[in-house]
C-alpha cells in the first residue's frame, strides 16, 4: 500500500518556469538584428507520487513515484520539459553577413514529471 | 569568468567564433524578414513546422547566410569595348560555412538600382564569367575564365538574380579555388543612343548603385534530419 507523500505546497511541484533574457541586458543587441530576447523557460519541482497521477506524466514517472514513496532510496521522478518549440535568430556576423538560423527544440512550452 | 564561457559555448552553438562587432546593422532583405516573421508566427501558435525547409524559397535548409560582395571595381585605360560600363570582381567569403553544412541554395543577387535612374532606358547586356587564375598586378582585369552567364536585362530594375550553386559547391569544397566572379556590364545600342556623356553618365550611376549579395542557404544535418519519407 502506497504511503501518502507529505502534502507539499503546489509552488514546490514540478511546474514550467518562465525566464525571459532580454539580449541588451548581455549587449548581444549589437549583433543580434532579431529577436529582441529569448524565452529561456525551464522545469522545476516535485514529482511526488500524489502528483504523478494528475499532471501530463508518464507511466514510467508513475511507477517511479510508487517506487520512491516504497522505497525511498529511489530517487523521485523528475521535472522535464514536455513540449518544446523553436526559435530562429536573425544576426550579423564578423563580416557583415547578415544571417538566419532556425534552431527546433528551443524553448520550453511546458513540464511533466 | 563564467559569463565568458557561457558566452563563448553560445557563440559556437551559433556557428561563431568571436563576438561580432559590426559597425552599423546592413539591411535585412525582406525575404529574410518575412521567413523570420513567419517562423516567430507558427512557434507563437505552436503550429508543427519543417525548421529544414524554406517554403519561401522552395528549398531544404535551416541556416541562411547574406554574403556580401568584397570585390572591387576594375578600371583599365582601354575598355574591351566602346560600350563597355564597368567591369567588377565579384568575390564573396564562404569560409563561414562549416564543412558539416550541405549547401541547397547559393542565389547571386545584383541589385543595378531603381530604374528611375535611367530617362532613356538603356539595354544593359550583363556577362559573368568564373576567374580561375589568380589575378597578377598589374595586369588590368584578372584574365576571365568559364562564362556563366550572358544576359540582356532591358530596362535596369531591381535584383537580378542568377542560381550560382553548383559554383558554390565547388568553392566551398574548394576554398583555393574561390578567386571570385568577373562582372562585366556593356550598354546596348549605344550607337543610335547620341552623345557619348549620356552613356558615361548611365555607367557612373550603375557604378553607383550597384549592390551584389550572394543568399546562400544550407542544411545542418545535425539539426535536420533527412526528410522523413511520407507514409503512404
Amino acid at each position: 500500500e502506497a504511503v501518502l507523500a507529505p502534502k507539499t505546497s503546489c509552488g514546490s511541484l514540478c511546474h514550467h518556469h518562465q525566464l525571459f533574457i532580454n539580449f541588451q541586458d548581455l549587449g548581444w543587441h549589437k549583433w543580434i538584428i532579431a529577436p529582441k530576447g529569448f524565452m529561456a523557460n525551464y522545469c522545476h519541482g516535485d514529482c511526488p507520487f500524489s502528483m504523478t497521477t494528475s499532471l501530463n506524466s508518464s507511466n514510467y514517472a508513475f511507477m517511479q513515484a510508487l517506487m520512491h514513496a516504497v522505497d525511498p532510496e529511489i530517487p523521485q521522478a523528475v521535472c522535464i520539459p514536455t513540449k518544446l518549440s523553436p526559435i530562429s535568430m536573425l544576426y550579423q556576423d564578423n563580416d557583415d553577413n547578415v544571417i538566419l538560423r532556425h534552431y527546433e527544440d528551443m524553448v520550453v512550452d511546458e513540464c511533466g514529471c | 569568468q563564467t559569463f565568458q564561457f557561457q558566452e563563448h559555448v553560445f557563440l559556437q552553438f551559433l556557428g561563431l567564433d568571436k563576438v561580432p562587432s559590426p559597425q552599423k546593422f546592413q539591411p535585412v532583405p525582406s525575404v529574410l524578414k518575412k521567413i523570420f516573421r513567419d517562423q516567430e508566427a507558427a512557434a507563437t501558435s505552436g503550429d508543427s513546422q519543417d525548421l529544414c525547409y524554406i517554403k519561401d524559397l522552395g528549398t531544404r535548409g535551416n541556416i541562411l547566410r547574406l554574403l556580401l560582395d568584397q570585390g572591387l571595381f576594375l578600371y583599365s585605360e582601354k575598355l574591351p569595348q566602346a560600350s563597355s560600363c564597368l567591369q567588377k570582381q565579384l568575390y564573396f567569403n564562404l569560409s563561414a560555412i562549416q564543412d558539416k553544412e550541405q549547401l541547397t541554395m547559393a542565389q547571386l543577387g545584383l541589385d543595378l538600382g531603381p530604374n528611375t535612374y535611367y530617362k532613356q532606358g538603356p539595354e544593359l547586356e550583363l556577362a559573368l564569367s568564373l576567374v580561375q587564375e589568380p589575378h597578377v598586378w598589374g595586369q588590368s582585369i584578372p584574365k576571365p575564365g568559364k562564362m556563366l552567364v550572358l544576359q540582356s536585362v532591358p530596362w535596369p530594375q531591381g535584383v537580378v538574380h542568377f542560381n550560382l550553386l553548383d559554383v558554390a559547391k565547388d568553392w566551398n569544397s574548394n576554398p583555393q579555388k574561390n578567386l571570385g566572379l568577373l562582372l562585366e556590364i556593356l550598354v546596348k545600342g549605344t550607337r543610335d543612343w547620341g552623345v557619348n556623356f549620356q552613356l558615361q553618365d548611365t555607367c557612373a550611376r550603375l557604378r553607383q548603385s550597384l549592390h551584389a549579395s550572394l543568399l546562400v542557404v544550407s542544411l545542418n544535418p545535425e539539426q535536420c534530419h533527412p526528410s522523413s519519407r511520407r507514409r503512404r
